[in-house]
């Protein structure tokens, strides 16, 4: 039993998971956008959650208003609201579909997968 | 401010709706329930049709297949020459349809309809790709020596837009010929561009029958046919939302002109060797009642 305890786990209460990302699939068919999507079907989005409290670790790459944001919010839960776990690094995915003209185009479209997640 | 929800496709569509609660009432949500009933499987299942009747050139198969997998090795496509540093590239398949005649075929035109290039994104290049096929008799092109000369022009003008030399012994294999024509853009105006291809022995500068060398367009598979590319890269960054409505918009209209087009189509008169009708697969369509 002292062993378990050495782990920090806190029995009996659900502790919330801190801010990371998490698997979000997106899938365009069932979207209904597969008339006129030809490639890909389906990507992987990601999704950002869990909570940001104090401390804040590094990775989660604060601006120094999340900071004093989380640090008020440990202060006084009631007087502010948490930092919020948010995507801070996206990246683009390709994309070939058909046009209104029905020609086929190859688009690069902006910020459409969660890299990396931050609190803001 | 706008929201933008992804809604699991098993809650019944009314909840859907509902489930919106936007401070601008019901605007936004019909919006969404606008792109969702559009684009529904259950509404829209004719759109399969349309898409299966949409070839996509191999070249643009090729396009993808190599950016996303760069993509996934976290390369940019515009990284590559070839991209011209665009993020958008579209592809339009020659519309012309040649007269079948007997006599030697020394000019060719081809007719493309660029009425969808967004005039917000800004033309970085586009390239005229023309398949030659291995001519048939071989005996006649193996004849002759010296280079040949692939020449674009403009149907309106015989002003040149790019040129590309031949090897007599290269055109008895089959190839693409890939010619710049993004002057085009900047010489006419209007959604329809019309190019003039023809071909001269480069010592004696006369005009050799395009079908000796493969370049006549007669009986050629949806992906033998020429294609025009356009590289574009758009100025500001848009917003998905805006964008899939604007889509949904467009071909809403395009379906409508394209009922009118069929109907006048069914009057219009060959001119000159380039048809109006369009690609196969888009003559007139049959609205389900």
């Amino acid at each position: 039993t002292a062993l378990g305890n050495r782990h920090g786990k806190r029995h009996g209460k659900k502790s919330k998971s801190r801010c990371s990302k998490k698997a979000l699939h997106v899938n365009f068919k069932e979207l209904g956008w597969d008339d006129w999507i030809i490639a890909p079907l389906d990507y992987e989005a990601y999704h950002c959650e869990g909570v940001c409290d104090f401390p804040l670790r590094s990775h989660l790459e604060p601006t120094n208003h999340a900071i004093i944001q989380t640090l008020m919010n440990s202060m006084d839960p009631n007087s502010t609201p948490p930092s919020c776990c948010v995507p801070t690094k996206l990246s683009p995915i390709s994309i070939l579909y058909i046009d209104s003209g029905n020609n086929v185009v190859y688009k690069q479209y902006e910020d459409m997968v969660v890299e990396q997640c931050g609190c803001r | 401010f706008q929201s933008a929800a992804i809604i699991s496709p098993s809650a019944p569509r009314r909840v859907r709706g509902a489930r919106i609660s936007h401070r601008d009432g019901q605007r936004s949500s019909k919006i969404l329930k606008d792109i969702l009933a559009s684009t529904h499987p259950v509404v829209g299942h004719h759109k399969d049709d349309l898409k299966d009747a949409i070839v996509p050139h191999e070249y643009m198969l090729s396009i993808y297949r190599t950016y996303s997998a760069a993509e996934k090795l976290g390369l940019n496509a515009s990284f590559f020459r070839s991209s011209k540093s665009a993020n958008t590239i579209t592809s339009f398949v020659d519309r012309g349809t040649g007269l079948v005649s007997h006599s030697p075929l020394r000019r060719q035109k081809y007719l493309f309809d660029v009425s969808t290039l967004s005039d917000k994104e800004e033309l970085v290049g586009a390239e005229l790709t023309i398949f030659r096929r291995a001519p048939g008799n071989l005996q006649t092109s193996s004849q002759t020596t010296g280079l040949y000369d692939i020449q674009l022009y403009p149907c309106s003008s015989d002003s040149l837009l790019d040129s590309r030399s031949l090897d007599p012994l290269d055109s008895t294999k089959a190839g693409w010929e890939v010619l710049d024509a993004w002057d085009m853009f900047k010489v006419q105006q209007g959604n329809q561009l019309c190019f003039q291809l023809r071909v001269t022995l480069r010592k004696s500068d006369t005009e050799v029958d395009l079908r000796q060398l493969g370049l006549d367009r007669s009986g050629r598979s949806q992906q033998e046919k020429a294609i025009l590319v356009a590289y574009t890269r758009s100025k500001k960054r848009e917003n998905l939302f805006n964008e899939m409505k604007e889509k949904i918009k467009s071909r809403r209209t395009a379906g409508e002109k394209e009922e009118g087009a069929a109907a006048k189509a069914a009057g219009a008169t060959e001119e000159d060797g380039v048809s109006l009708k369009g690609a196969k697969g888009e003559g007139p369509r049959r609205r389900r009642r």
